[in-house]
């Protein structure tokens, strides 16, 4: 189903900015 | 309150001019910022602003974090 994979992809790319931000976030001094 | 202070800080790492709200234009500025391309923050925002209307608001932006963090209709 389309829709589903464009869920997944929304979500996969919704983790990768959270994620990156909690590294940046944990990453300064 | 954790989840609370780390979702503002996010939030204003997003929101440079502190205009409390996050434009699409904030989210390209974070493509040097962060590993992700131009496509995927379009996408992050599309997916975030969850009323379509180019303002991706603090409200919208924290249920996205917290359903991130605790998954859907996490609390």
């Amino acid at each position: 189903d389309p829709n589903m994979k464009g869920a997944a992809a929304n979500e996969g790319v919704l983790a990768n900015f959270f994620n990156s931000l909690l590294s940046k976030k944990t990453g300064s001094p | 309150s954790a989840v609370i202070e780390k979702t503002r800080e996010f939030f204003q790492i997003c929101d440079t001019e502190g205009k409390g709200f996050i434009t699409r234009r904030d989210m390209q500025r974070l493509n040097g910022e962060l590993p992700l391309s131009a496509d995927e923050l379009e996408n992050v925002f599309d997916t975030l602003d969850a009323d379509a209307n180019g303002y991706l608001t603090f409200e919208e932006f924290s249920s996205g974090f917290s359903e991130f963090m605790f998954g859907p209709g996490g609390t």
